[in-house]
């Protein structure tokens, strides 16, 4: 069994692509077999795993058009176990391209459809928009994760993505399941990041990750070095963190 | 002479917002009248200056869509000098009706040629995406500062940035004009911050603004009171910091 999880917030800079690319090494290190989507034309989590986009010559725009078979754009990273369906620019035209077509949501659940079951976990980066890439997201994933940046403008965003989350599983993508809400960026020492803490647990309750994601600057600075954080700096409280995500994670799902 | 500065950087979380907002209110102390327009569905900016976005019975929206005049849907915000053209969620709407309409580019240009005259600047922030709302943004604009966070994953969407503003002044504005790159966020601790500033000062020369925007928890508590940071704690850091940034934008354009 597969599972296909979207990382999405339309909030620019909560942690994303931070989240999506270090849960997918921490699922790696367990022993998972993972594939990291990415769906932002800025191309982060491509860089994230140490790649140039400029020398890609196939990427995710590729695969979702058809014109390649999805398995000839992923890629090996630097990690065994986690392959990466990397982005580039290219992805930009994607968008346009796709809102004239039948169908325009499902695209990426049908390119995903050909290699599930080769992985135990796909990951999905989303951009900072609710536009056709993260609709296409959304609709291939069966799973939600919302990063949630512990400052007042995040919080604001919220209402909205909820809303948008109900309505794909109310028309496109009936089984679209909230895993959680992630914390993350979280400062002990700031007063902003407990009160957000505080009213994302009694609105949310059972649907927040219990791990949470101090701020970290090793995590900023990894991806610097093209490295995730396990091989940037293993010992650092974001490796930790995101280790302890991945066993929370594996403990929620089935043990398929 | 209206001074027309879009606020953009496809980049989630670089402190778009953080900059209209609190430039718009020093601008204001500084004298000016300012109009500060929010073109971001999320509504960050009319959260910033203490309004509700669930009491707003017209928005931009409405403006956008020529269902009513521009004037009406300006509201005065408690900054003497500054008003807002405040948004809501309906402006996700905007970006799926203009699509199809000829000439959709220049929707906010047109909207905004009614009331120029009245104000010496005004400024828009941007949401995070190149898309419709973005480029109206950069075709009714006749300049734009591009906030830039001190991190790796910032730098990366700069590229991709100024070929945006390229293909827009190639096409449907002409006379725009890159203001500055305005660093933001900068942490005099972290070594990222050293190096993305070396980096970018390297690169862009006189096109880098001098003032910088350290990191101060300030200005991210000011906006959970509806407050602008200099109605907050005008002597912080950050306050200093956007104030220093109006004298040096005045003493940039014209004396008009
Ligand atoms: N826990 C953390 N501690 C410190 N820095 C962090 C942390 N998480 C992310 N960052 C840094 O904050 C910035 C924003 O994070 P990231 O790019 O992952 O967010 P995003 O939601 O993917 O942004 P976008 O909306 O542009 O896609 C990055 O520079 C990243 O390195
Ligand atoms: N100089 C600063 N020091 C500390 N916090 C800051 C600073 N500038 C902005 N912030 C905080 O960082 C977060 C991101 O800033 P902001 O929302 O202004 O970015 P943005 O580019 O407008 O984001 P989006 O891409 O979602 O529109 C906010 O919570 C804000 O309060
Ligand atoms: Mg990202
Ligand atoms: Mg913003």
């Amino acid at each position: 069994m597969t599972e296909i999880i979207a990382v999405a917030n339309q909030k620019g800079g909560v942690g994303k692509t931070t989240t999506a690319v270090n849960l997918s090494a921490a699922l790696a290190l367990e022993g998972q077999r993972v594939l990291l989507v990415d769906m932002d034309p800025q191309g982060n989590a491509t860089s994230g795993c140490g790649l140039e986009k400029e020398d890609l010559t196939t990427s995710v725009y590729d695969a979702l058009l058809e014109n390649i078979p999805v398995r000839q754009a992923i890629i090996a990273t630097s990690m065994k176990g986690m392959d990466l369906l990397p982005a580039n620019g290219n992805l930009i035209g994607a968008e346009v391209e796709l809102v004239h077509e039948i169908g325009r949501e499902y695209f990426l659940k049908r390119c995903l459809e050909r290699i599930s079951g080769e992985y135990r976990y796909v990951l999905i980066d989303c951009p900072p928009s609710l536009g056709l890439l993260t609709v296409n997201a959304l609709t291939a994933a069966n799973e939600v994760i919302v990063p949630l940046q512990c400052e007042f403008y995040a919080m604001e965003g919220l209402s909205q993505l909820l809303r948008t989350l109900r309505l794909i599983k109310n028309s496109v993508n009936p089984r679209l399941h909230m895993l959680g809400i992630l914390l993350t960026m979280f400062d002990v020492r700031n007063n902003i990041s407990h009160q957000v803490r505080e009213e994302v647990c009694r609105h949310f309750r059972d649907r927040v990750f219990r791990t949470v994601i101090n701020r970290n600057v090793r995590l900023s600075e990894a991806p610097s070095f093209g490295k995730n954080i396990f091989e940037y700096d293993e010992r650092c409280v974001g490796a930790l963190a995101y280790q302890t995500l991945a066993k929370e994670l594996m403990g929620k799902g089935g043990n398929g």
